[in-house]
């Protein structure tokens, strides 16, 4: 991970887009 | 110049809006726990190969420094060159999910909602979701 300096992480969770993420399954794999 | 300036913010309004469209579709039925998945136009578009996370960087503060294992001098020099101007930022994480990988398992699952987040460090997209990877 590069983390620029001054900085350090700030939790340990993962973040996306709101606009890529669905609450189902893609279609694909139904 | 009254009406550039308008313009200009009708501009980013009408773009802010359109990248953050697809995210009202989740945005107020999301709850911790529930399961993500990767939007369906990632296994449509050939030119979309992968789908790479961020993680959230804040500035060090002096209360982190105090934490650190390094010797009682170090912890004042550090704290008095401290640059206190920083903004937390999204960096892409270490982890990708590969479009042929999901393929392979058959599923789009990405990870467990924990939170929203709004940061506006990453252009005009302002609508993140926290969650613990798959």
């Amino acid at each position: 991970l590069d983390i620029p300096k001054g900085y350090i992480l700030s939790n340990d969770n993962y973040y996306m887009d709101a606009s890529d993420a669905r609450l189902e399954e893609a279609p694909q794999f139904k | 110049a009254l009406a550039a300036v308008i313009g200009i913010g009708l501009f980013i309004f009408i773009i802010h809006g359109a990248l953050n469209q697809d995210s009202k579709l989740t945005w107020n039925k999301v709850k911790p726990g529930d399961r993500l998945y990767a939007y369906d136009g990632f296994f449509k578009d050939t030119i979309l190969t992968e789908f790479t996370p961020f993680r959230l960087l804040k500035p060090i503060a002096a209360s982190d420094i105090d934490t650190m294992k390094i010797q009682e001098w170090e912890k004042v020099k550090l704290k008095a060159q401290l640059d206190t101007s920083l903004k937390p930022q999204l960096v892409t994480a270490e982890i990708t999910y590969k479009v042929d990988s999901l393929f392979k398992s058959k599923s789009s699952f990405v990870g467990i909602y924990v939170g929203k987040d709004s940061i506006h460090e990453s252009g005009f997209i302002d609508h993140w979701y926290i969650f613990k990877p798959a």
